[in-house]
């Protein structure tokens, strides 16, 4: 099965 | 201050509409480059990016940067007091309390004033870098919608392929399994019902379809919505307006 990943593993907070 | 009029209240109207499933409570950023909203779900999977460009706007004055803390619940309760034609204009002073919304209609002869309470709301915001995506698929939205609708009733996961032949969704549920597949087709007589793909390189995601189904409330955004893919990172869907976008990023599910 598949895991749901976050934005924050790809986008980093400004 | 600001001070903002949109000729239709129907371009705020509809935009609401489109993101007030995914996001609660965020900032529409006012500066001279126009409004702004960049908003993330409680999960974090999802983010929406919308601008308002100033050229939109029959008038559009703000003299520094304010951030409007709004409830999307409660401008949608202000807003429905504006019918689509209505010409709307946006007030509010610097570091404001409340935002004035004034509804006038095409005759003249009705004014709306409405004052919506402002929140603080201390959002991480955050950096999205310029992508070279490997795939980018454009395609009438209403045509993106019911393949995300349609596969949804299947299961809860859909495997996207981009390849040179065309783009692929394919799911596997409980009752059995379905795939759509889109071929390159520039319909050359009418583009925005054509489906036209750039392919870097070939790609294969596999992304939340209740999430897909959520972003598809903006298809009435945009004739044409832009799907852009690439390995390894978050999806980008975005309707484009006249006077700017909204945008929504999802991140992918990873591993099988």
């Amino acid at each position: 099965t598949s895991t749901q990943a976050r934005l924050n593993d790809f986008f980093k907070p400004v | 201050m600001l001070e903002a009029r949109l000729e239709q209240s129907s371009v705020l109207k509809k935009v609401v509409d489109a993101i007030k499933d995914l996001v609660q409570d965020c900032n529409f950023d006012c500066n001279d480059s126009g409004i702004q909203l960049q908003a993330m779900d409680n999960s974090h999977v999802a983010l929406v990016a919308m601008h308002l460009k100033t050229e939109g706007f029959a008038l559009y004055r703000c003299d520094r940067n304010i951030a409007l803390g709004i409830n999307l619940v409660s401008l949608q309760k202000v807003l429905r007091a504006a019918q689509n034609e209505d010409v709307m204009t946006l007030k509010a002073e610097d570091s404001p309390d409340a935002l004035s919304l004034v509804f006038e209609n095409s005759e003249n002869d009705r004014i709306s004033e409405y004052d919506l309470k402002l929140m603080d709301i201390d959002q991480e915001h955050l950096g999205i870098p310029e992508t070279e995506y490997g795939a980018t698929v454009k395609m009438p939205s209403a045509e993106f919608q019911r393949i995300c609708r349609d596969l949804s009733l299947l299961s809860e996961s859909v495997a996207i392929e981009a390849t040179k032949e065309g783009i692929k969704f394919s799911c596997t549920g409980d009752i059995g399994k379905g795939a759509v597949t889109l071929r390159q087709n520039p319909n050359v007589e009418k583009p925005e019902l054509g489906t036209t793909i750039e392919l870097q390189e070939p790609v294969a995601l596999t992304f939340s379809l209740k999430y897909l189904v959520n972003f598809c409330k903006a298809s009435g955004l945009s004739n044409t919505v832009t799907i852009s893919l690439s390995n390894e990172v978050p999806l980008l869907i975005e309707y484009e307006m006249e006077h700017g976008y909204v945008r929504f990023y999802l991140a992918p599910k990873i591993g099988d």
